[in-house]
C-alpha cells in the first residue's frame, strides 16, 4: 500500500508541479507585461533613447531601401513585405512587382485612379490611409497623443509668429480667431499602408516649419510610452487656414520612415545626417491652395 | 509615421470616427 501510495503521490507531483510553475510564471509575466505597457518612461529612459543611433541606422536604412533590386528577384523581396505587412496589392497602380525599382519606390507605391472616394459631405477628410490613434479637442496648451499621454502644443507647433494674435497670453487661445474651439487628430500609418498624403481639408497653406529632431518610432506602442514624443521626432508642419479659422498639418517622420516629401515645397530636406536643434521656417505665400484629397506628400523609407 | 491635424472648428464640430479606427484616405473624419 506504501508503495502504491509512494507512486500515485510521485506521479501527482511530477505530472501537476510543473503545470503550476508554468501557469504562475504566465501569470506572472502577463502582469508584467500590463504594467509595463501602462507605465509612462521616466526622463533618463526618453534620454536613453534619443542617445540610440537612430538617424543613422535611419540612413542605412534608406541607402539600402534606394538600391535597384535585379527583376528576377523583385516578386520575391516584395511579395515578403507584403505578406509580412499586409499589403493590399490589388490597390496598387501597378500589380506587377517588377515595375518597382526598389523597396523605396514600392513603399511609396501610388494607388489605382478612383481606388479611394473623397466625402465631400464632410468637412475634414482622412489625409491618408491608417489607424486613428487619438482625436478630440483641444482645451489646454497640453494635447493628448494617446488617451493620457500628452504633448505640448506649443513646442509641436513653435512660437505663434505667423498671426497678430501675439498680445494673447495663452497660445491655444492665440490660435483662435473666433468664439471657436480647438481640435486634433492623430493617425498613424502602419509599415504596410499607403504612403502618400493628401489634403486633409479645403484650405491655404501660408508657412512651413521644419523641425529637427529625433527618428523615434512613432508606432502606437511607444506613443503610448514616451510623452511628449510628436515634439522629440523630426516633423514638417504646415500652418495656414481654412473655412472655419486656423489650420495644420504635420507630418511627422519615423525611424524607418524618416523622409518626408510634400510636392510643394522643393526646399523641404528631412533626415538630415546632422541633427539641429533649431526649425526651418518658410513662408509659402498666399497663393498656394489644396482642396480635399489634392496629393499633397509622402513618406519614403529612410 | 504620423499625419497629426491641429485646427480650428466651430463648437459644433463633430468627428465621425473612433479611437482605433481603420480610416482610407478620403473617409469623413468630421463636419460641422
Amino acid at each position: 500500500e506504501r508503495t502504491s501510495d509512494r507512486f500515485e503521490w510521485k506521479g501527482i507531483l511530477t505530472r501537476f508541479v510543473p503545470v503550476g510553475i508554468c501557469l504562475i510564471a504566465v501569470m506572472q509575466w502577463r502582469s508584467y507585461r500590463k504594467k509595463s505597457s501602462e507605465r509612462l518612461a521616466n526622463k533618463w529612459e526618453i534620454d536613453c533613447y534619443c542617445m540610440l543611433p537612430l538617424r543613422t541606422v535611419s540612413r542605412w536604412w534608406g541607402w539600402l531601401a534606394d538600391k535597384e533590386i535585379p527583376e528576377f528577384l523583385r516578386p520575391v523581396v516584395y511579395g515578403l513585405y507584403a505578406n509580412t505587412f499586409g499589403v493590399k496589392l490589388s490597390e496598387a497602380l501597378h500589380e506587377d512587382l517588377r515595375s518597382y525599382p526598389s523597396l523605396a519606390d514600392f513603399f511609396a507605391r501610388p494607388l489605382k485612379s478612383g481606388i479611394r472616394q473623397v466625402d465631400h459631405e464632410s468637412d475634414l477628410v482622412s489625409p491618408c490611409d491608417g489607424t486613428v490613434l487619438h482625436f478630440g479637442t483641444v482645451h489646454t496648451g497640453e494635447i493628448e497623443q494617446v488617451k493620457g499621454v500628452t504633448y505640448s502644443l506649443e513646442k509641436f507647433l513653435g512660437e505663434n509668429t505667423w498671426n497678430n494674435n501675439n498680445n494673447v497670453k495663452d497660445y491655444r487661445t492665440s490660435l483662435l480667431h473666433n468664439a471657436h474651439t480647438l481640435y486634433q487628430c492623430v493617425i498613424y500609418l502602419a509599415p504596410g499602408d499607403y504612403h502618400r498624403f493628401h489634403s486633409a481639408a479645403n484650405w491655404k497653406p501660408t508657412h512651413r516649419r521644419h523641425f529637427h529632431g529625433e527618428l523615434l518610432s512613432v508606432s502606437p506602442r511607444i506613443a503610448k510610452w514616451v510623452p511628449g514624443l510628436f515634439c522629440l521626432n523630426e516633423r514638417a508642419v504646415y500652418l495656414g487656414s481654412w473655412d472655419h479659422g486656423f489650420f495644420s498639418y504635420t507630418a511627422v517622420g519615423a525611424t524607418n520612415v524618416g523622409t518626408v516629401k510634400v510636392y510643394c515645397d522643393k526646399t523641404l530636406h528631412t533626415n538630415h545626417p546632422k541633427k539641429s536643434d533649431r526649425c526651418k521656417d518658410l513662408c509659402l505665400g498666399n497663393g498656394t491652395y489644396f482642396k480635399k484629397g489634392d496629393p499633397f506628400g509622402e513618406f519614403r523609407m529612410g | 509615421s504620423t499625419i497629426v491635424l491641429v485646427f480650428e472648428a466651430p463648437v459644433n464640430f463633430q468627428f465621425t470616427i473612433l479611437p482605433g479606427d481603420r480610416v482610407q484616405m478620403g473617409q469623413g473624419l468630421g463636419r460641422v
